[in-house]
């Protein structure tokens, strides 16, 4: 995260590979489900075994006696639908939630997120000398209304697709925090609106950032966790 | 340092079945698979054993799988242990240790019965210890040739039978990643010590969690894209080194290679992006300024390190690169596209496919689908008798629950219960773009911290 600062996401999951290795971030919608982006994973029948998510804790390298650090093995990968960019990642295990850990919500079903909410991103990745690389940092960011958006990217935006607006400041995720989540405060209550993915440059001024828009894949997200 | 095991070929969930007729295995044993092996090698007849990793029982076997009348079978609670000299196809140093059942010589001459002296007369009659049955190629008198033996042609007493030695028998590609060889022994002739065993040396390697990596028992291996094939040592002193192996005349040409894209973890991606997504310059392979690093383009002629590129030498999740920023080792270049890796059909749905009626049975990955009615490989939820008017008719893709995101299906593949098909939406299909802000939404059980757990406190 570029221009963030230290923060609490009980949700947000570190990925790490079979060397223990961060490498994405991810989010907690449910107590074995972590949603994180098709991007960050080689296919979508990838052998995850010794992949694992670590929770509870703020700091990517926990050292071994964090009280509240959980590491759950990775048991499958699901891809979403074409175009959705998503990845639901069934744990081995359900996670326990505490003070640490908590479920983030999902959105109503192809809900839009009002322009101007301040939302927020967290993750473990690049903060290009802005933030403390080693902790979780958490930067906020405002949405960008849709027909807006869609004009400064010149009609390129896709339905799938939520924006935030550019800051002077440049805000914005980077390598590493892939996959984590962008959430909005609604009723009180964080709601999984937008997914971290890949861009071009990092924490850019001039653009809009682009997220995986979470309502549009919500009923493809409970049928997998019902299947 | 060494462990028993050593002289071992493991093959896990396997249970080595005998023919009847055949006398009854020795008595069971209680102890460690080491303690099991220890038994085995003092033993003159002992050439393989079942492990019980629950009971901690051991079965000492006078037979291997090479042995007439007898046959591998699955079995989740042994684990079979062979002698490797039963085993291997090829030798070590003189091949003296040699049991393999080669039995024509490097002429392609059948090899005399060592119990007979016809046609030719000799002195090497067989004993429970020189290993000399049937017509099997021995090495009795340790020649430096290797393994020979008397042939059934009058006129050809004895002969080589030309085995290859094991650093020759399989050689390696590229950095033999993918070497799935029998060396056992490190250049300076140290034995391997065990994957499976974290002693003498303690290391991240477990064979089941790198179960692409085939670190089998103590074989030379290169899990983490070294130069080449390397071993731990059951030296103490000296925790791994590199094996002495032949190197393949034919280099392999690279598969799955992209440009504009990348697909899997993109080990074939050949295109030129060469910035991070934070925009920094990629360093150069040919240089160790200002990271250092061991991935020489010399020394990886199948990974393509040229100029400053992003490739992925390693396996790592996605092409990256060393990067110029003195304080950013290395970046992933994740911003490299994609390829779309899904099957389509020019069959196409409207809306949201809710009256697709077509025929396409085969999900975007190209999985069959389980028929509707079936209960097997997954028990489904909609079926025929649920959903009687959505046409689910033999395994053609459907969409039942009128799911936003086109027709679907069971699939035939036990670890994916469903998956959606390989038809696109019709362009232009009306799909109603996204619905305003729905009336006051509430959520219950999720998305609350404890906004005090601020960085500061902790």
């Amino acid at each position: 995260i570029v221009g963030g600062q230290p923060g609490n996401s009980p949700w947000t999951v570190s990925i790490r590979n079979r060397a223990g290795s961060h490498f994405c971030g991810g989010s907690l919608v449910k107590e074995q489900w972590v949603i994180s982006t098709r991007q960050c994973f080689s296919s979508c029948d990838a052998d995850l075994t010794g992949y694992e998510v670590q929770l509870g804790t703020l700091f990517k390298d926990p050292g071994p006696g964090d009280p509240n650090q959980q590491t759950i093995l990775i048991a499958r990968i699901v891809c979403g639908p074409s175009e959705s960019e998503l990845v639901m990642l069934k744990l081995a295990r359900p996670a326990v939630l505490n003070s640490r850990v908590a479920l983030i919500c999902l959105p109503h079903e192809r809900y839009v997120v009002p322009a101007g909410t301040v939302c927020e991103i967290a993750g473990w990745g690049e903060t290009r000398g802005t933030a403390d690389g080693n902790v979780l940092n958490v930067a906020r960011l405002p949405v960008l209304a849709h027909d807006e958006c869609n004009a400064a990217l010149r009609g390129r935006l896709k339905d799938s697709e939520l924006c935030t607006a550019p800051l002077r400041a440049g805000v914005g995720a980077c390598e590493g925090d892939y996959g984590g989540p962008l959430a909005c405060l609604t009723a009180d209550c964080w709601v999984l609106e937008g997914v971290i993915i890949p861009s071009r440059v990092c924490a850019r001024t001039d653009q809009p950032a682009l997220f995986i828009r979470v309502s549009l894949y919500v009923d493809w997200i409970h049928k997998v966790m019902k299947m | 340092h060494r462990s028993p095991l050593n002289d071992f070929e493991r093959l896990r969930a396997t249970e080595l079945l005998a023919a009847p007729t055949d006398p009854l295995p020795v008595l069971l044993e209680w102890g460690s698979a080491e303690q099991c092996a220890q038994h085995c090698v003092t033993s003159l007849t002992c050439r393989a054993f079942h492990h019980n990793r629950q009971s901690q029982l051991c079965q000492l076997l006078p037979w291997t799988q090479h042995s007439p009348h007898v046959q591998l079978q699955k079995n989740i609670h042994y684990d079979l242990y062979q002698k490797k000299d039963y085993l291997r196809d090829c030798i070590v140093a003189d091949g003296s240790s040699y049991r393999g059942t080669r039995a024509t010589t490097e002429k392609g001459l059948r090899c005399q019965h060592w119990q007979a002296t016809t046609p030719h007369d000799h002195r090497f009659l067989p004993s429970p210890r020189n290993g000399l049955e049937e017509n099997y190629c021995r090495n009795p008198d340790r020649d430096k040739q290797g393994p020979w033996c008397y042939t059934i042609d009058p006129n050809v007493r004895h002969q080589t039978c030309g085995i290859k030695k094991c650093e020759d028998a399989v050689c390696v590609t590229c950095n033999g990643e993918d070497y799935r060889g029998t060396v056992d022994h490190t250049e300076s002739g140290t034995e391997c010590q065990r994957w499976d065993l974290q002693h003498p040396h303690k290391h991240p390697f477990h064979p089941d969690k790198y179960p692409d990596k085939g670190l089998d028992n103590n074989y030379c291996r290169n899990p983490d894209s070294s130069e080449r094939p390397w071993c731990y040592t059951t030296d103490p002193g000296r925790e791994r080194e590199y094996c002495r192996i032949r190197i393949c005349k034919k280099r392999p040409r690279p598969h799955n290679v992209t440009t504009g894209c990348f697909r899997g973890k993109g080990e074939g991606y050949r295109g030129r992006v060469n910035i991070t997504v934070s925009g920094i310059p990629c360093q150069r392979w040919d240089t160790q300024s200002p990271h250092q690093h061991h991935f020489v383009p010399e020394k990886y002629p199948c990974k393509d390190l040229q100029e400053n590129y992003c490739r992925n030498p390693d396996g790592s999740e996605a092409p990256w690169c060393f990067t110029t920023h003195p304080t950013i080792r290395i970046a992933f270049c994740f911003h490299i596209r994609r390829c779309p890796e899904e099957l389509s059909t020019p069959e196409c749905y409207h809306s949201h496919g809710e009256h697709y009626h077509g025929h396409i049975s085969k999900t975007r990955k190209g999985i069959t689908c389980q028929p509707w009615a079936a209960q097997a490989p997954h028990v489904p939820q909609i079926s025929p008798l649920t959903h009687p008017e959505a046409h689910l008719e033999e395994n053609y893709c459907r969409n039942p629950d009128n799911d936003s995101h086109g027709p679907w299906c069971y699939t035939m593949d036990p670890r994916t219960p469903f998956d959606y098909c390989a038809i696109k939406p019709c362009s232009g299909s009306t799909v109603p773009s996204i619905v305003e802000n729905p009336d006051a939404v509430t959520f219950e059980q999720c998305g609350r911290r404890d906004e005090r757990l601020q960085w500061k406190g902790r």
